[in-house]
């Protein structure tokens, strides 16, 4: 359902230094899978989550969606894609500052062309599942950092995706909301979504059904976990 | 060393919501302590760091450096003490965005009136302990997440402060640099430095000294580990 064929990321920093995030990385992701990417800090995870997740052009190889080539694609028919198919929780966060949590998680719905009355209703649903109804109202800077990175959560999952690209979900949480969400995403999993999830927690890796290493910017190990 | 006493800290959010985030909290901090704050997310962690650092005036209650009440000094003298003695990690990093990594650890000492020289050399030996030599030129949009934090964590030890406050240090790290920053602080906890940490992780609540758990608002719990 997605795939990245020998991904070449690099970065000029300066005059120079050369970084090379991704340095020749190819992955399959199919239908149903629950992926957990593990590796160092600055190993590359979330370089391979933009890619995958259509947000960034890669500096050579090839990105495809169903089979199809995205640079064969039309910018509005990805941006289409991404909106439609993909919920993207950004390792910080991304929010709009000055919009109140019930706004941004209402934001792709109103790309969606969704009806005001079913998006306020859908944005509610979803914020309540990750705990935060008593916070709808509240800007990102009237919340905690745990409570930023549920309303992240929050509005990947609003839109229904077939695909949830989750870069660190867990990384601000006590243990018991980790747990809350990890069996939320394993719910989504079990009627049929496609889950990536970048983690650190040794506990999530072991749960995921594949787990896919990344070290210096190349997969290193991609296996299945035998019970998961 | 630091004190709050009957501590409350309350936020209005719009017209009629008030969030009581600190309700009623007194906690001493003695010379030498290692003390690991943990609870749910929304509890309070983040709010009750900025009260101790100095950062934020509670709504009522009293803090005290040294036994002085805070309110009682001079803003410039405040900020004095924040400098010289306090070195804190902030749960968003908190990094100037313009401004290179080996800019952003220098900050502190610039304040502090240290040479040019000895900042630069002082700013890179805490980037290389960190495991960031190679990073000094890059910006923190040039940076990965678990970089950004550790950029962060060079930058609240670059002082030499007798009293680290680490708002979840290594939520964005992977375990092995989880353990390395941990490592890092015991060293400096054995030299004499006060280290109080927010964490999730109850690893690192296992190895500190003493535990502190808060929950809406309020610490439920103050005990010192049999082995820590
Ligand atoms: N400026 C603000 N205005 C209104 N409410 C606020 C503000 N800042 C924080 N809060 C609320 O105060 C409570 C405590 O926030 P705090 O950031 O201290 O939590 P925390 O324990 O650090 O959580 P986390 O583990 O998620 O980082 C939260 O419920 C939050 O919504
Ligand atoms: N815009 C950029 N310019 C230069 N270098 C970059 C840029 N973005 C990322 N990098 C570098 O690319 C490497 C991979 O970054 P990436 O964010 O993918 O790491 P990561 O595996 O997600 O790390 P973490 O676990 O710390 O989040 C890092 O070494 C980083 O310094
Ligand atoms: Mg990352
Ligand atoms: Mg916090």
């Amino acid at each position: 359902v997605l795939e990245v064929r020998d991904v070449q990321k690099t970065y000029q920093v300066g005059d120079d230094i050369v970084v090379h995030a991704l340095d020749g990385v190819s992955l399959q992701i199919r239908k149903g899978d629950f992926i957990a990417i593990i590796g160092p800090s600055g190993s590359g995870k979330s370089t391979l989550m933009h890619s995958i997740g259509l947000l960034d052009h890669p500096t050579s190889g090839e990105v495809l969606v169903g089979g199809t080539d995205v640079t064969k694609m039309a910018e509005n028919e990805l941006a289409r894609v991404r909106n439609k198919e993909i919920g993207f929780v950004f390792q910080a966060f991304n929010l709009l500052a000055r919009t109140t949590a019930i706004e941004n998680v209402e934001l792709p719905l109103i790309y969606a062309g969704v009806s005001a009355t079913e998006r306020k209703e859908r944005a509610i649903e979803a914020l309540k599942r990750v705990g935060l109804g008593e916070r709808l109202d509240h800007m990102p800077n009237q919340l905690s950092g745990g409570q930023q990175q549920r309303v992240a959560i929050a509005r990947a999952l609003v839109t229904e995706p077939s695909i949830i690209l989750a870069d660190e979900p867990t990384g601000n949480l006590d243990s018991k909301s980790g747990i809350e969400v990890m069996a939320f995403l394993q719910e989504l999993h079990k009627s049929g979504v496609t889950i990536v999830l970048v983690t650190h927690d040794a506990h999530v890796a072991l749960h995921a059904a594949r787990v896919v290493r990344i070290a210096d910017g190349k997969i290193t190990q991609d296996y299945f976990n035998k019970d998961g």
